[in-house]
């Protein structure tokens, strides 16, 4: 989900 | 990851390392909040519950490991080291963690992207990041007057919140579908918290004055 690429973040 | 994130993660890990240096050569922990570093750590904590299930990159395990162990250390130092804790001003810092903490987690119940234990975990992360620096600038302004390193860190602290702004606008136009209006608004109320301590950093700065913030 798009939300996973967020949580390539700190 | 684009330069925008680099910067800010750099300013970021610059923050806590100059502040645990800081802590640590001179062994005094004058002007800084425990009360804030306490809730750094818990969103260090809840923002990082999935460092052991999604692995995304050793830069980005690193960085969370860097983060978790300097901010817990910086909470060990403050309320366990014989000699640092003498300079600790628990008569000033006496901001309420529960204000910011239960207003947040009742906001991330509410309002999230979806509604798992890790996600409303880590959009508590995100509301009481914006709000975490609270009881270190009523800190400031009780003390009258900020050190150095504390203005240094403070100003770092604001400063990696607004490069990550720019690295979200920069996603945003070269990624796809790159929405996250939580993190986003998040992110702009927490670099606006900053933005008169930016002023009057800056003014003191300017002046080549003392820094005095408004009581």
């Amino acid at each position: 989900s798009s939300n996973k690429d967020l949580k390539d973040e700190l | 990851m684009n330069i925008f994130r680099l910067a800010g993660d750099m300013t970021h890990l610059f923050s806590v390392l100059v502040l645990l240096l800081k802590i640590h050569t001179i062994k005094s922990c004058a002007g800084i909040s425990l009360k804030t570093q306490e809730l750094y750590a818990l969103v260090f904590t809840t923002r990082y519950l999935d460092i052991f299930t999604d692995f995304i990159s050793l830069y980005n395990t690193v960085m969370k490991l860097i983060f978790l162990g300097s901010s817990f250390s910086i909470v060990w130092y403050i309320r366990r080291h014989k000699i640092v804790r003498r300079s600790y001003d628990k008569d000033q810092d006496t901001f309420r963690h529960y204000f910011l903490v239960i207003p947040c987690l009742v906001l991330a119940v509410f309002i999230n992207h979806k509604f798992t234990f890790k996600e409303v975990m880590w959009t508590f992360s995100l509301y009481l990041e914006a709000v975490a620096i609270l009881p270190q600038l009523v800190l400031l302004q009780r003390t009258r007057n900020i050190d150095n390193l504390t203005g240094q860190y403070v100003f770092l602290l604001g400063a990696y919140r607004a490069l990550y702004i720019l690295n979200w606008i920069y996603r945003h136009f070269t990624e796809p579908h790159y929405v996250h209006w939580i993190t986003w608004i998040a992110g702009v109320v927490q670099t606006l918290l900053y933005a008169d301590f930016f002023y009057y950093y800056f003014q003191s700065w300017k002046n080549n004055e003392k820094l005095q913030l408004p009581a």
